[in-house]
């Protein structure tokens, strides 16, 4: 029997959205000690990684391990029923065939059910080991985003160029180029605003926009994103929830 | 021109 309840659904949706535009089916494995999900888009260029830890709950109880194989479509539909501020509890037997969404207004007797249909979902699991990079970034994310959205209106590539004291956003494209210069720096005030950039080796990289533009939308569920970048391998690109995170890992592209 | 890499060059699969 699976039960998590999530304070507020909002919590939920921001997740679902922050990825429901780059994989479609995704299977979601709760156990004792939490949700996870991997998923890898249609190109195989980007990995959507999730795990919510059960701190992330406000309940959670899973006494045996089910996985739930779900349409993020669908589960869009129905999430968009439910308030922001409702409770949202999932629930699912052992052996499922649905798992049933309940919401419930905290501040009024007011109970929602949805019963969404599972999808047996034959997905391959990539296995990520630890990797070594060379540069970890941690920025705010609505600065990322923002670079992110406004570069990629220039090319459908962009390139992330980090050496000691700098890091530099190019794009260059048919009408015109553009760059985005960043110092790493520490805001006392505000620890969320800083920009704190460890490098052991420089880096330049180059990335497909399209990808940029949906690891991005991550951006609604934390104040900061973490980069991890080699010049050998994807790059790793997270979003921390109270317990739990949202990561994507993406492919490069290489000069041939 | 830059050539997309898949992830399967990094990552093998289980």
């Amino acid at each position: 029997m699976l039960e998590a309840k999530f304070e507020e659904a909002s919590l939920f949706k921001r997740i679902i959205d922050g990825f429901k535009d780059c994989v479609q089916l995704v299977n979601f494995q709760c156990k004792e000690d939490g949700i996870i999900a991997q998923a890898v888009d249609d190109s195989r260029v980007l990995l959507v990684s999730l795990e919510i830890g059960i701190e992330a709950f406000q309940n959670y109880r899973c006494d045996h391990p089910v996985t739930l194989g779900i349409d993020l479509t669908s589960l869009s539909k129905i999430l968009r029923c439910g308030n922001n501020t409702d409770n949202l509890t999932l629930i699912a037997d052992d052996t499922p065939d649905s798992v049933l969404l309940l919401f419930e207004d905290t501040k009024k007797d007011r109970i929602a059910e949805y019963s969404l249909k599972l999808m047996d979902i034959d997905a391959e699991f990539l296995k990520i080991e630890d990797l070594a990079y060379d540069c970890t970034l941690k920025m705010p994310s609505p600065e990322f985003s923002k670079i992110v959205r406004d570069l990629s209106q220039l090319s459908d590539s962009i390139n992330i160029m980090i050496t000691k004291e700098t890091i530099k956003f190019v794009a260059d494209g048919d009408i015109g180029s553009g760059s985005v210069i960043l110092k790493p720096f520490v805001n006392m005030d505000k620890p969320q605003e800083s920009i704190n950039l460890n490098m052991d080796q420089p880096v330049d990289l180059t990335f497909g926009s399209k990808y940029l533009l949906d690891i991005v939308k991550g951006s609604a569920l934390s104040d900061n994103v973490g980069v991890r970048l080699s010049s050998e391998a994807p790059a790793l690109f997270q979003f921390d929830l109270k317990s739990g995170y949202l990561q994507f890992f993406l492919a490069p592209k290489f000069n041939d | 021109q830059a050539r997309q890499m898949k992830l399967n060059e990094f990552f093998p699969s289980t």
